[in-house]
């Protein structure tokens, strides 16, 4: 799902 | 990685090396709003708790520690060194930042990607960066006149989201699972609120003359 979407940007 | 966000993430890091270059040659933080520079700090730490948990890549542990010790930097120098703290334009920067926090704690528990301890704190952070720059706007009109390296300081974070958003427009197009409306939803109203900035920035560039924003 979108929100384990690892969070790449600063 | 792409152009554009390494261009946003580059742009971001001059910024705040040239407010720090500021307050450190000349010793003074006039025209600077210690509220925006709190609020960034509130974003970074808010933002990245997930420093010591996930390793994404050496660029972007190296850039979450510069921004997070950069922020606190100018907080401390603007709050605490003896001959910065007293050019601080205190009466000026009357800006109530509490709202601010509070609203978009708020807005961050109703609207975010998953409710847990860290994507509400994330989405907190999107949504207090948007508005950080609030402070900074208000004291420049009060101040009236800008001073060149402050000015340049609030182009460059202007220019950094805009960057962003050419990022998430390019992330949109190449990649098939597009996860990130709340940072450009959020990257968008950010960019606006530096619009009019940007319009007197470019009136005095044109016209060579000093930054005079309307009272």
């Amino acid at each position: 799902s979108s929100a384990d979407d690892i969070k790449d940007e600063l | 990685m792409n152009i554009f966000r390494l261009a946003g993430d580059m742009t971001h890091l001059i910024s705040v090396l040239v407010l720090l270059l500021k307050i450190y040659a000349t010793k003074s933080c006039s025209g600077i709003s210690l509220k925006t520079q709190e609020l960034y700090a509130m974003v970074f730490v808010a933002r990245y708790l997930d420093l010591f948990t996930d390793y994404i890549s050496f660029y972007n542990t190296v850039m979450k520690i510069v921004f997070i010790l950069s922020s606190l930097a100018i907080v401390w120098c603007m709050r605490m060194h003896r001959v910065v703290k007293r050019s601080y334009d205190k009466e000026l920067d009357t800006f109530r930042h509490n709202i601010l926090i509070v609203v978009c704690f708020g807005v961050a528990v109703i609207i975010n990607e998953k409710f847990t301890l860290r994507e509400v704190f994330w989405a907190f952070s999107i949504y207090l960066e948007a508005v950080a720059i609030l402070p900074q706007l208000v004291l420049l009109q009060r101040s009236g006149n800008v001073d060149n390296l402050t000015g340049q300081y609030v182009f460059l974070l202007g220019g950094y989201r805009a960057f962003y958003i050419l990022n998430w427009i390019y992330r949109y197009f190449v990649e098939q699972r597009f996860s990130r409306w709340i940072s450009a939803i959020s990257g968008l109203i950010q960019t606006a609120l530096y619009a009019d900035f940007f319009y007197y920035y470019f009136l005095s560039w044109k016209n060579n003359a000093k930054l005079h924003l309307p009272a």
